[in-house]
């Protein structure tokens, strides 16, 4: 799986997930990509792309559990990915990129690794593959 | 407030031994689209066409698990799935089942935009392509040697594998069994 969120100077978000799915999967599975609010979301908020294991990815409603976590629980683009990813999918299955709307960005996982990478205007950059 | 961007080519069982020769592209290609969403950004381009063509980018690369490089069904075909959503309207789109369509993201796009629906499927989502105009190739032009290997030792296992799940023999499944019998992870 492959995915991108970014957000501008003005607050606009959009999050964006591709992918071939799982190895050996049946034909005429669907995952988690394409499933609005599990792999992929984004609103006023916050934009999220997941990656993993689909159908835990949907069982979670990962991406849209992260926007609803700053919405109705007032928790920062950190704190409510990091509850998603250790509390609603089960270890080894998922990780996620998201941004907020004032220019937050996170990467989480909760597999051994993710390929991942991040910048912002303050000039922060990052490029990782395991747990720092 | 500033601009900000993130991307991943996805997540799994990553060997801390994972070889420069498999990890050095992919860190590349990372770095790549990186750069080419924060040129993006700091062009004033629209967040919905950043993420679209960073993702466009990745699909692209075959070391990435979308687009070329998909990996494959029990059939042995690729069935790769996409989509996209804009922030500030809640519009999106999404498309599954393609499996002729150069950049799946471009095309769950133009579902966004061009239809009244949100998603696609299969015969339909790529009728839509082709009535679109979008780019199509042979569905043999997304298959890797990589994952034909992969989807081999996946089947003999009897198992599915996430992104980067190492392969695991039928004895090394004796061994470890599985809670909910398709676990192939971590």
């Amino acid at each position: 799986t492959v995915g991108c969120v970014a957000v501008d100077t003005h607050g606009n978000l959009a999050a964006a997930t591709s992918t071939g799915g799982l190895v050996n999967k049946m034909v005429g599975r669907i995952g988690d990509t394409p499933i609005v609010g599990a792999g992929n979301y984004a609103n006023s908020l916050c934009a999220v792309s997941a990656t993993g294991k689909g159908e835990a990815i949907i069982r979670g409603t990962v991406a849209r559990d992260v926007a609803a976590l700053m919405e109705y629980k007032g928790l920062s683009l950190e704190e409510a990915a990091a509850y998603v990813i250790s509390e609603c999918a089960p270890r080894g299955t998922a990780g996620l990129v998201a941004v907020s709307a004032t220019g937050e960005v996170t990467m989480q996982f909760n597999t051994t690794g993710m390929f991942r990478a991040c910048a912002s205007e303050d000039g922060y950059s990052e490029i990782g593959i395991w747990p720092n | 407030m500033g601009w900000a961007i993130a991307l991943h080519g996805g997540a799994g069982d990553i060997p801390l031994s994972l070889p420069p020769e498999r990890r050095e592209p992919r860190e590349a290609a990372l770095r790549h689209c990186l750069q080419i969403g924060v040129a993006a950004l700091q062009t004033k381009r629209p967040p919905l066409d950043v993420v679209e063509l960073v993702v466009r980018e990745l699909e692209n690369n075959p070391n990435f698990n979308a687009g070329r490089g998909s990996v494959l069904t029990t059939d042995g075909t690729v069935e790769m799935e996409a989509c996209i959503m804009d922030g500030n309207t809640k519009k999106c789109g999404a498309v599954s089942g393609l499996t002729t369509v150069v950049n799946p993201i471009s095309l769950a796009r133009l579902v966004m935009e061009k239809t009244p629906h949100i998603y696609l499927a299969f015969d339909g989502a790529e009728a839509f392509a082709r009535e679109q105009g979008v780019e199509t190739v042979d569905a043999s032009h997304f298959i890797t040697p990589e994952n034909i290997e992969r989807l081999k030792q996946a089947k003999e296992a009897n198992r599915v594998q996430i992104d980067y799940t190492q392969p695991i023999t039928k004895d090394m499944k004796k061994e470890t069994p599985t809670a909910d019998g398709d676990s192939q992870i971590g």
